[in-house]
C-alpha cells in the first residue's frame, strides 16, 4: 500500500503542476507530504501561487481561482487513475467567462484522449455550446422530473427555454 | 468496463421510468433550478454503492424514495440500476465472464436496499468491490457533487491525503 | 429583550412569507421558533415548500431553491429592520435565468422603496445590465487591483473586456 | 445615517490609494477572478469592526495587509476609511453633532490596529457601537460573503436565531 500511495502521489503531482499552469496561464503549484515519514500517516499539503502573485495559504485565493486550483487537483487524480465516468456538477458557478472557456477547453482534451464519459451539469451558456450532446430535465408537471433528449439545433431553443421558464 | 446508460423508477422526482444515455465524450445536463439534474448524479452515486444517507441531501436513506406532489401519491420502492459494457473483460471477478453487467439496487419502505447484478441477488460489498475495482467508487473525486469542487481546497491535510489514496 | 426578538420574528415571518412566494412563483414558506417556552433560547425553524411540492427538509431542496430560499429570509430580515446597506457577493452564481431574473426584479424594488444602498458583485450579464451604476476591479498589473467605474455605455465593452481577460 | 465612500490603501490587492462611492440603488462590481471584488467586501466589514481573521480569509489579521507581488515590496500599514453623511443626525450620541463621519481603521504590522472617527483615536468598541445602533454591524445578515449565501439554511437553528438577534 505504501508504494501504490507513493506512486500514486508523484504522478498526481506531476498532472496537478502542469494542469495548474494550464488554467491559470502560468503560476506554479505543487503538492507536499507533511508532518509524518510515513505517507499512510501524512497530511497532503497544496501549494498554488497564481501568476505573479506572492505565495500566500490557500484560503487567501479568490472564489474562482480556489474552484480552478481544485480542478486541477480532480484532473490529476483522474489523469493518474482514470475513471470510466466523471461527473461536474456545475463547477463552472464562480468562474468568469475567460475561465469557462479554459475549463471547457481542458475538458475537450481530456474527452478525446482518453475514454472516460463526463456528465456536466450547467447553467452556463458557454458550457452547453461545447457538449458532445445534451440532455434537458423539464418538470412539465409540478414536483415530476422528465428527461428529453435535445438535438443539438434544437439547443438554441433550449437555452431560450431556460430563460423563458 | 465502460458505463452505458442509467435507469431510475421512484428514485426522488424521477417517479417515472426514466433512461438516460451516458455516451462518449462530454455529455451536458441543462434545465431550471429544482428540476432534478443533481439527483440524476445522486442516483448514480446511489447504485455505485453510496452508504451515506447525508452524501444523498437527506436525513435517512429512504428519503430517495419518491415522496409524492400535491397530484400524485408517494411510491414506496426505488429503483436505479447501471447498465455496464464489459466486452473488454477487464471487470473483476466474479463479474469477468458476462459482456454487459446491468447493477441494480432498490429500496423499500421499511425493508431496506437490496442490490442485484444480472438478475441475481448480491451483497452490498460485491457491487462495491466491482466498482472499486474496474471504476470508480461511490466516493471517488471524480464525483463532483453540487458545490462541493473547493471541499478538497478546505478539507484538512489528511482528509486530502485520504482522497488521493481513495484514487490510487 | 424579549419582546423585541418577538417583534423582529412577527415581521421577518411576515416579510418572508411574502417573498418566498414571489421569488418561487407560489409556495408556501414559514418561521417557528421551537425548542423552548422563551424565545432567547429557541430554535429558528424555517419550513419552506416550492409550488406544487410536498413539504420536505431543507436539505432536500436543490442548491437554486435553498438560495432562493435564503435570499427571502435575508430580504425580510433586513425589510424588518433596514440598514443602509446591502452587500451581495456572487448571490446569482447558482441561479438559472429566469431566477436572476426575479432576484433582479425584487432588488430594483427594494431599492426604489428604501433608502437603502446596494453592493452586487456578480459575473452575470443579465444582472450587470439592471444596475444603476457599474465598477470594474482589474489587475492591469499582476497581483494589484484598480477600480475603474464604467460608465454604461462602456458597460457593452466590459462585458467583452471580461469575456476576453 | 448614509454610507457615501469607501477608501482603502494597502488592504489586501488593493495597494494604492483607491476610492469607491456608494451612490443610491444597486452598484454593480465586476471583474474576473482574482481581481479583488471579495477583497473590497472584506474592507468594508473591517473598517465596521470585524475582528475575527478567519472571515477576512486570513490566518491572523496581519494577513490584510498589502502581502507584497513579483513586482513590489510588501507595506507594513493597512487602512480603510468609510464616510457616512449623517446630515439626518440620527447616528447615535457621541457622534450625534457632526454632519460628516469618517471612521477609520489602521493596522500595523507587530503593532495591531488602531480605530478613529473623524481624525480622534476611540475604542473598537466606540465604533461597533455605532454600526450597531445606526447600521448593521459587521456580523450583519444584510452582508452576504461569496458562497456564504446558503449560511442561514445550513444553520442549526439556535444559530439562525442568533441571527435574527443580530437583525433585530
Ligand atoms: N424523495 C423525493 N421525492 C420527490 N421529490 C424529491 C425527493 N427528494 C428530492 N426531491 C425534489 O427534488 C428537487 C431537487 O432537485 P435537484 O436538486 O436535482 O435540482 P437541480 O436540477 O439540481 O436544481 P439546481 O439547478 O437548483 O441545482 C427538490 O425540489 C426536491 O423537492
Ligand atoms: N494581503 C494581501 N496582499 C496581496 N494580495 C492579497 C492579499 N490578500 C489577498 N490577496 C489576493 O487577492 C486575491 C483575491 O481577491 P478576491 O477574493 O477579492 O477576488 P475576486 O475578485 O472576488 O475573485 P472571484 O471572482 O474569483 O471571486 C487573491 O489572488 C490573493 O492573492
Ligand atoms: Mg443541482
Ligand atoms: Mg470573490
Amino acid at each position: 500500500a505504501r508504494e501504490r500511495i507513493i506512486k500514486t502521489f508523484d504522478a498526481v503531482n506531476t498532472h496537478f503542476q502542469h494542469l495548474f499552469k494550464r488554467l491559470f496561464g502560468g503560476g506554479e503549484a505543487y503538492l507536499k507530504l507533511i508532518d509524518s515519514e510515513d505517507p499512510l500517516d501524512a497530511g497532503l499539503e497544496i501549494f498554488a501561487q497564481p501568476p505573479g502573485k506572492s505565495l500566500q495559504s490557500l484560503s487567501l485565493l479568490s472564489g474562482g481561482e480556489q474552484t480552478l486550483t481544485a480542478l486541477s487537483m480532480i484532473f490529476a487524480m483522474f489523469l493518474a487513475n482514470p475513471a470510466p465516468v466523471c461527473v461536474l456538477d456545475e463547477v463552472d458557478a464562480p468562474l468568469d467567462d475567460a475561465n469557462v472557456d479554459r475549463v471547457c477547453g481542458l475538458l475537450e482534451e481530456m474527452s478525446a484522449q482518453c475514454a472516460t464519459r463526463f456528465l456536466i451539469i450547467t447553467h452556463h451558456r458557454m458550457t452547453m455550446a461545447r457538449m458532445d450532446r445534451l440532455y434537458g430535465v423539464t418538470m412539465a408537471e409540478r414536483g415530476i422530473s422528465q428527461l428529453v433528449s435535445v438535438n443539438l439545433a434544437a439547443q438554441g431553443d433550449l437555452l431560450a427555454h431556460t430563460k423563458a421558464a | 468496463v465502460q458505463i452505458q446508460r442509467l435507469r431510475l423508477s421512484g428514485f426522488k422526482s424521477f417517479v417515472d421510468k426514466t433512461e438516460l444515455d451516458i455516451g462518449d465524450g462530454l455529455n451536458g445536463i441543462v434545465g431550471p433550478n429544482g428540476c432534478g439534474k443533481s439527483n440524476l448524479v445522486e442516483a448514480l452515486r446511489w447504485v455505485m454503492g453510496e452508504n451515506r444517507a447525508k452524501h444523498m441531501r437527506g436525513g435517512e436513506m429512504e428519503d430517495v424514495i419518491f415522496a409524492g406532489t400535491s397530484a400524485r401519491p408517494a411510491r414506496s420502492i426505488a429503483e436505479v440500476s447501471l447498465l455496464l459494457d464489459n466486452s473488454d473483460g477487464s471487470a473483476p471477478h466474479p463479474f469477468g465472464g458476462s459482456t454487459q453487467i446491468e447493477v441494480t439496487r432498490r429500496i423499500e419502505r421499511d425493508k431496506g436496499s437490496q442490490y442485484l447484478v444480472n438478475g441475481k441477488v448480491v451483497r452490498a460489498r460485491d457491487v462495491q468491490m466491482l466498482f472499486a475495482d474496474a471504476l470508480t467508487g461511490a466516493h471517488s473525486p471524480a464525483l463532483v457533487s453540487q458545490g462541493r469542487v473547493t471541499q478538497l481546497i478546505q478539507a484538512k491535510p489528511t482528509e486530502r491525503r485520504q482522497m488521493l489514496e481513495e484514487s490510487a
